[in-house]
């Protein structure tokens, strides 16, 4: 499951948020 | 661009209004729904059918058990130092006087802690508090307590000033708590306007005589479900971000506001999102709780029931403060949590509503959040909630569609980023 993996930083999930702009 | 795509369609698309709509449609075939009524079981059944009706997944029902009182008639009548009707709004849980009514002497304070001072002059009389509005978590204990704390010093009923921010004459009722080791007293709302007038009476020291009805009873728990309905995750289907609101209301106006506009900006979530065809990673779950307003029975129940799941649950939202102009999200969850819903909440620049408060709130929710799970509540313009909060005004009167358009859109965008991003919100 991917719960907390925590292996991505916080600009690769900015990057995934960015993705739905 | 998908947020834009899913704020066009709510704002200015097809979707537009359709949330006010479908309100409007469901609170003036209904009317109100009070826990333990037809009228609630009727709007689970409108619900469920409109929610199989609007094709979304695993429309279902879950059974709860909820308290189940009437009102009945009642009234009051202040017989000295004048005749003058007193408009009431008996509080639930209040027990009823006896058939031939109450009549006492009234004792006005303005706190709890006059009423302690003045206890030996309370015996056998009628206790009517004249508290100030501060806000509604200071003041509301009044209503909650109020009825206790009086019988504790022997009065025969009490009448609390109404827990409103501003009033035309417009008692409000709630839930109050009695305790096991006191004495049942009758309890009710009245309006501000007659509290402060008998305060101003007493303060002249001119003798005040109250004769209260109330017809209260209570029954037996009833049957009530919440009602859900999910668009299924297409990756984790397990994992789940629920949004919600509550379907119960009070037995006065419509609950149109309190909490129609939330249910239906959370059914409309959902039907937006399904409209563009979108299909998130993770379960999008709609919840309409019942028993909301007897201290979120309901969803008591329900996190009973699924939290040994705690671990799927993504984020937890609720609105039940008023679908008016949307502020922003109240959001409690640990600040890496914090650090992407203020993200998210930029994807909502095109509605320039982009920002994320401290405590996200519900009664509903609060179990979860307690649990650690992340938690965000629709912050909006709530300053007129507090007019119309249990009253008869609480109508669809109140409601605008364009505002709710945009709560609407508030809660789609950060539902649908939440449920499709890859990972979870850290805990």
């Amino acid at each position: 499951k991917h719960i907390h993996k925590n292996v991505r930083t916080f600009e690769d999930i900015k990057k995934e948020i960015c993705g739905y702009s | 661009s998908i947020a834009s795509a899913i704020i066009d369609l709510a704002v200015h698309g097809k979707a537009q209004n359709r949330s006010y709509d479908r309100l409007a449609l469901f609170v003036d075939t209904i009317g109100n729904r009070m826990s333990g009524s037809k009228n609630l079981d009727l709007a689970i059944k409108y619900m469920y059918n409109a929610l199989q009706k609007d094709g979304l997944d695993n429309v279902h029902l879950e059974p709860v058990k909820v308290p189940h009182w009437e009102r009945g008639e009642e009234f009051a009548m202040m017989l000295e130092p004048r005749n003058q009707s007193i408009s009431i709004l008996g509080l639930g849980s209040s027990i009823g006087t006896p058939p031939q009514g109450i009549t006492a002497d009234v004792l006005v304070v303005t706190s709890f802690t006059e009423l302690h001072r003045r206890a030996p002059e309370a015996r056998g009389k009628i206790v009517v508090y004249n508290q100030p509005f501060v806000s509604y978590e200071e003041t509301v204990k009044y209503r909650s307590f109020g009825a206790v704390e009086a019988a504790k010093v022997g009065a025969v009923a009490s009448l609390i000033r109404s827990i409103a921010s501003f009033s035309i004459y417009s008692p409000h009722t709630g839930w109050q708590d009695y305790q096991t080791d006191v004495p049942k007293i009758p309890t009710a709302c009245i309006a501000v306007e007659d509290a402060e007038m008998m305060a101003r009476m007493a303060s002249r020291g001119t003798k005040i005589v109250i004769t209260l009805k109330m017809g209260a009873k209570t029954y037996p728990d009833a049957n009530s479900f919440n009602t859900v309905a999910e668009i299924v995750g297409n990756k984790y289907p397990e994992q789940v971000v629920l949004v919600s609101g509550h379907l119960d209301s009070w037995d006065v106006g419509q609950g149109a506001m309190d909490d129609g506009g939330g249910a239906f900006i959370s059914w409309e979530a959902l039907s937006i999102i399904k409209d563009l065809g979108l299909s998130p990673k993770r379960t999008l779950r709609l919840v309409l709780w019942t028993g909301e307003e007897q201290g979120g029975v309901g969803s008591r129940q329900y996190y009973e029931l699924h939290k040994e799941n705690i671990f799927d649950f993504d984020l937890v939202m609720e609105s039940d403060t008023g679908t008016f102009m949307p502020l922003g999200l109240q959001f409690t969850g640990r600040d890496k949590a914090r650090a992407i819903m203020k993200e998210v909440m930029m994807l909502l620049q095109p509605i320039n509503i982009t920002s994320l408060y401290e405590h996200g709130e519900g009664t509903d929710i609060d179990y979860w959040m307690e649990a650690g799970v992340p938690g965000a509540s629709l912050l909006d313009d709530f300053q007129k909630y507090f007019w119309f909060h249990h009253s008869q005004g609480d109508t669809m009167t109140v409601q605008d569609p364009a505002l709710m358009n945009l709560c609407a859109a508030v809660w789609a965008v950060v539902s649908y980023v939440i449920a499709d991003m890859e990972e979870m919100l850290p805990r």
